[in-house]
């Protein structure tokens, strides 16, 4: 099946995020 | 249970599985054995979602702040950090010695990698552990089956290039087969 991929550069700018706060 | 506890929040953005961090602290007075390990290790917590995963580890002490022999797991809901879970029993790890002061900033690599699901390795990756110790610290991944090259020359692959490692950095791999039998890791 279809697997969740996220790249560094994608985690790291959601640690950012508010709701990552 | 093998089953999932902990779900994505609305509009959280899910991982492939859900991760459970633990805790481990070595007792160098006592002889190892499965039961003083199962003892030590602690469950911190699980995330299913990339805003849960860093709001979990924004709590953590770094790797590297840490005073001791001591360990961090990150491992795959449902299965225990111990060789002798059915995922882990005919795996093995590669193992990257680190000096020290480099622990913090590479164990986050490797996790974000693991999470992020770089490995394309299928269901093969069971976690990764870094393990500080006095001298230097070790990184280590695992998965399930140890027999499986191109698993694990793969996982080795991804590894050197996520880390960005020297080619000079030495990795080992060892099966826990191996580990069990000399009832040693580091």
């Amino acid at each position: 099946g279809t697997r969740i991929i996220y790249d560094r550069k994608f985690l790291l700018d959601m640690r950012n995020s508010p709701i990552a706060q | 249970s093998r089953g999932k506890t902990v779900s994505p929040g609305p509009g959280e953005h899910p991982l492939q599985y859900n991760y459970t961090f633990w805790y481990s602290r070595r007792s160098p007075s006592r002889p190892a054995s499965t039961q003083n390990y199962e003892q030590n290790i602690r469950r911190i917590g699980t995330v299913a979602s990339v805003e849960q995963f860093w709001k979990f580890y924004s709590h953590l002490v770094h790797p590297g702040d840490l005073s001791g022999p001591s360990d961090f797991h990150l491992f795959k809901e449902g299965i225990k950090p111990m060789w002798e879970d059915e995922c882990n029993r005919s795996g093995g790890k590669w193992i990257i010695r680190l000096r020290k002061g480099l622990a913090s900033r590479f164990w986050e690599n490797m996790i974000l990698a693991m999470v992020g699901e770089q490995f394309m390795v299928g269901e093969e990756i069971c976690g990764a552990v870094v393990s500080i110790r006095f001298q230097e610290d070790f990184l280590s991944i695992w998965n399930r089956t140890s027999s499986d090259q191109t698993t694990t020359s793969r996982i080795r692959d991804t590894l050197r290039r996520v880390l960005n490692l020297p080619a000079s950095t030495i990795m080992e791999y060892k099966t826990h087969n191996d580990s069990l039998r000399d009832n040693s890791s580091f």
